[in-house]
């Protein structure tokens, strides 16, 4: 079994979109897949066509109450594809658990008493790097970046690659680089100069799939689907498939 | 003298694009203003063309080490407008002030201190609502929510709300939403739908000015420039400067 957080405390890069859709398309590549939510916005719970307001319990009662996290998961309709979902409590956890020792590692401890078996976890990160994150990159092999190919998005790299540093020394010694995958690429001058730029810095940790700016990956949420099941044709389907057996090949 | 928080704790919907280009948009009609940079990424600080390598103070000294923020004040090349920087370091503050009393009241009393007079403070938010936002929400008459037309964008605004109302209560009995503006508005659907829902929920509080997708305003941070500078006849300065208009009306 393989966890990956998919993480960038920069906002708006196409953090849940990436889970979102690697998952759903490792799903279809016939890998089983978890995807649990830990941005208390619940984006990625939506963006899989799940209501909020039906659940029983989700990512707070077991990082909180430490339910067994198997109470919390969901099948989706779509192939080989579960999730654990967020609601909007998951905002207090930063305070809630505020004194608590260990609480870095929940999230290590719900997964590592996980009965059901998965070939790969992915989670959808927040975009700061607070004791969500800290609990995500504390139980992760491995973390994948997207970063939007923006002149912001370069500057919050030396942060996190600081953030992971720390994790690595206090958290989790096994943390590395998955990849990095450069999103909402278009066909401007400023999209191609930050590719360069990220390509020089990180070299082969790079992906070569990048993935386009396209109308068709913004519209899939508002159907609670994601892309390969929305629009299979599209360009957003093709480029995340293809991510997916990167991220397949790369793993061994 | 008006003290506003753009917020939103969604990412990358344009709060940094909004509070520089606002920023420089009143100095240029006139206005004295003083932009505060509270996100530890530090972009509104670059987007203004400062080099954090050489400061000597920035919003974390004040915050921390409770210097005079006229120290850290710093005259930008651009009419009107004057900057408190931030830095990567500003990432620590939440650790480093959680258990000291009135930690949430640090920026309240730095602005109450501050010898300067100025018409407008806009304070740059980061994409969460920890330790930083709640200094901002605590110190500011209102706050302007920029909403990007997406679907996802829509998700957050209860918990945004949410938030106002613990401010309200708790901080700062004064906060009002001054307005909310639509960004990276475009030509479909889905923008035009989400157009719809904020106006249908939020009426008369919505600018009707919105900010259309346009790579010039994406280009100007790598400049180090805000909008006007960069390109005075590009479409995202005259809509930064209609926006700037309407804030200056609203606000009688
Ligand atoms: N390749 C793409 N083409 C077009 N739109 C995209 C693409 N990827 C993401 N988007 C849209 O851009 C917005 C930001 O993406 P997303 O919400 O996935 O980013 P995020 O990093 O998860 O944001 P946050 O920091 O708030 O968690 C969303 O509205 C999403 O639908
Ligand atoms: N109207 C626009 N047209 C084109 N690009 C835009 C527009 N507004 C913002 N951008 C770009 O979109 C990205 C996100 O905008 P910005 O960084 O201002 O959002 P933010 O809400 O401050 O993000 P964060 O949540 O990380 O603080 C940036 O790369 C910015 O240059
Ligand atoms: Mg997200
Ligand atoms: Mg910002």
């Amino acid at each position: 079994m393989k966890v990956i957080a998919v993480t960038n405390q920069k906002g708006g890069v196409g953090k849940t979109t990436s889970t979102v859709n690697m998952a759903a398309s490792l799903g279809v590549l016939g890998h089983k897949v978890l995807m649990i939510d830990m941005d208390p916005q619940g984006n990625a719970t939506t963006g899989l066509g799940i209501n909020k307001a039906d659940l029983q319990s989700c990512i707070y009662t077991v990082l909180v109450d430490e339910i067994p996290i198997e109470e919390a998961v969901i099948q989706t309709p779509f192939q080989n594809l579960w999730v654990v979902p967020a609601t909007i409590n998951l905002s207090g956890v930063d305070l809630e658990l505020a004194s608590v020792i260990g609480r870095e590692s929940r999230l290590k401890q719900a997964i590592e008493d996980m009965q059901q078996e998965f070939d790969y976890v992915l989670i959808d990160c927040p975009p700061s790097l607070g004791l969500l994150t800290l609990n995500a990159l504390t139980v992760s092999n491995s973390i994948i970046v997207p970063i939007q190919a923006e002149y912001y998005a370069l500057e919050g790299l030396t942060q996190l690659l600081n953030t992971i540093r720390l994790a690595q020394r206090h958290l989790n010694k096994e943390l590395v680089i998955e990849g990095i995958v450069l999103t909402m690429v278009n066909k401007t001058n400023l999209s191609a100069e930050v590719e360069q730029e990220v390509r020089n810095i990180f070299d082969k940790k790079v992906y070569k799939t990048t993935i386009s700016r396209g109308v068709r990956l913004s519209e899939a949420p508002s159907y609670g689907k994601p892309i390969y099941y929305y629009d299979q044709r599209s360009r957003g389907a093709q480029e995340y498939l293809e991510l997916a057996k990167e991220v397949m090949k790369h793993g061994n």
